[in-house]
Order: C-alpha cells, then sequence, then structure tokens
C-alpha cells in the first residue's frame, strides 16, 4: 500500500459540484463515481448528469433524499445510460424524468460492490486502489462547520446521514487520513473536501462502501 | 451582523433575519465549543464560520444530511495462503 494515493493525481476526479439547497448528495457521490470508472478505463473526464439521476431513480427521493445503494441497484437493473451533465443539467429540485433513445450516447454500469470494511480500513484503502473512488455514507453532523483539518471527533459511526465520494488517503503524517471529496462547492471546507481521521470508523466512514465497474 | 464573514452565503428564501443572527450566534458558540476539546491536537480539524452558519443545525440536517447508510455485508478478507502453497 502506497503512504499517500489520490486519483485526483490520475486526473480521474471531475470538479467539486455544489447540491445547493438539494438533498441530493447521494446522487452527487454515485454520478461522482461512474464518472471517475469511466476516466479510469480510458475514457474523457466528462461531468455526467446528477440531475438524470435524481429525476429517475425511482426508488430514491431526489432532492428530498435516497441511498448510494438505492442508486446503484437502479443504475444496474435498468442499464440506463447516463447522459453529460450539459445535457441534463442540475437544477436543484426534483423534475420529471427525462428518457433519451437507446441510440443516445451515454454511460451504463456493469455492476457494483458494496461492503462494510469497518475493523478494516486498510483492506478498504486498498479496494480505492483496485477499483477506484469510493462511495460512503457518513455522519456529518459536524461537518456543517468544518473549514479544515483532519476531523477525528464530534461525529459517530452508526449515525450516517451524507453521502460523500473518497479520492484517495495520506499516510504521510502523524495522522492518517482519507481525502473525501463532498458535494458542497470549493469553497467549503479544504477545497471542497475533507480530511477524515484513518482507522477507527470515525463518522462511520466505513461502515457503508461501495465501489462501482464500468 | 449580516455584513460579516459568510454573508454571501446567506440562504436565500422566507427565513427572518432574526432567525439567521440567531443561528449565527449559535454557530460561534458551537465553533467555540468544537475547537475547545482538543487543542493540543496534531492537525485536529478546525471549524468556524462558513456558508452554513446562517442556518440552525436543525435546518442544516434537513437540508442536506439526507442519505442513510444500507447494511452490507462485512469486506471478505482472504486468509493468507501458506507459502508452500505458492509458486
Amino acid at each position: 500500500l502506497p503512504v499517500k494515493f489520490d486519483w485526483r493525481d490520475k486526473h480521474v476526479v471531475t470538479q467539486v459540484r455544489n447540491q445547493h439547497m438539494c438533498g441530493g448528495c447521494w446522487a452527487f457521490s454515485v454520478v461522482g463515481a461512474v464518472e471517475s470508472a469511466y476516466a479510469r478505463k480510458g475514457q474523457p473526464l466528462e461531468e455526467l448528469s446528477v440531475q438524470q439521476v435524481i429525476d429517475c431513480s425511482y426508488n430514491n427521493y431526489g432532492c428530498n433524499g435516497g441511498t448510494p445503494s438505492s442508486a446503484f441497484t437502479w443504475l444496474n437493473k435498468t442499464q440506463v445510460k447516463l447522459v453529460k451533465d450539459s445535457e441534463y443539467p442540475f437544477k436543484v429540485q426534483n423534475g420529471l424524468c427525462r428518457y433519451f433513445s437507446d441510440s443516445h450516447p451515454g454511460y451504463s454500469i456493469k455492476d457494483y460492490s458494496a461492503f462494510d470494511f469497518s475493523g478494516q480500513e486498510d483492506e478498504m484503502a486498498k479496494a480505492l486502489l483496485n477499483f477506484g473512488p469510493l462511495v460512503v455514507v457518513v455522519d456529518a453532523m459536524s461537518w456543517q462547520d468544518y473549514l479544515g483539518g483532519i476531523i477525528q471527533h464530534h461525529c459517530s459511526s452508526g449515525e450516517a446521514n451524507h453521502a460523500v465520494l473518497i479520492t484517495g488517503f495520506d499516510k504521510t503524517g502523524s495522522t492518517p487520513y482519507w481525502i473525501v471529496r463532498n458535494s458542497w462547492g470549493s469553497s467549503w471546507g479544504v477545497d471542497g473536501y475533507a480530511h477524515v481521521k484513518m482507522g477507527g470508523n470515525i463518522c462511520g466512514i466505513a461502515d457503508s462502501v461501495s465501489a462501482v465497474f464500468v | 451582523d449580516n455584513k460579516g464573514p459568510g454573508a454571501a452565503f446567506i440562504p436565500s428564501g422566507p427565513r427572518s433575519r432574526e432567525r439567521q443572527t440567531a443561528a449565527f450566534r449559535e454557530s460561534l458558540k458551537r465553533h467555540h465549543y468544537l475547537n475547545s476539546l482538543f487543542p493540543g491536537e496534531n492537525y485536529t480539524a478546525v471549524y468556524g464560520v462558513n456558508q452554513f452558519s446562517y442556518l440552525l443545525p436543525e435546518e442544516f440536517k434537513a437540508i442536506y444530511l439526507r442519505s442513510k447508510p444500507s447494511k452490507y455485508p462485512r469486506y471478505p478478507v482472504e486468509a493468507p495462503k501458506p507459502t508452500s502453497s505458492v509458486p
């Protein structure tokens, strides 16, 4: 395991986005994972449509909430092709699902995996290297006030409420940490990212971990 | 004071100025508390004014924390193979 790794350095992570007042973190994290999965396969790094997932993932509640697992299940079962963000832009509210013809270019998934890595964060780091950025659900209550540094306290496992995307980790310092892409804009945290201590399942970061395959 | 730090991030909508001010005051108290508990710890997180400081915690939770975890199986770690079986 390298002491430091970040998929951003491989240019396979899109820019931090802003969900504004839409509770669609689950869609942002899932779409971010699909974007990175295609870029890892050699496709151009493209922003895909979060709005399409918000509107069309019938087993979720759009801007009123949802879970990454339901979104991945929907993507896998329906083989829906995600279109580019520019074709189906984010509008900060639920809308009617737009359908595209089968010939319309888009990005579907082949499969996804989901595991509980609590107590196994080194294995989780290996999974990050092997499978790409990981979608996780964390307790982000104290993240309301986060400015920077390594989150080590003030959150708990078992109370997760926010979906994000882990893009890397850094074990070079005395406090190893996960590098976590959020969807609250780049002015939040460390250029839109949070650093969460590795080990100890801080904020429940290892409880619900999923990866996507394309 | 709406012209203070974070003024650019005041959410639009029908929230009263009084409510925003109350939320901001509560945020300042919360930041002080969060920053006071582990002051000597290396690289520990810092908490302060950002775009969410004009929201009460319950408002923040209702707007932004709209996901929940799913129960997944534990990751199966491969048992290490004895070296005699490694070609």
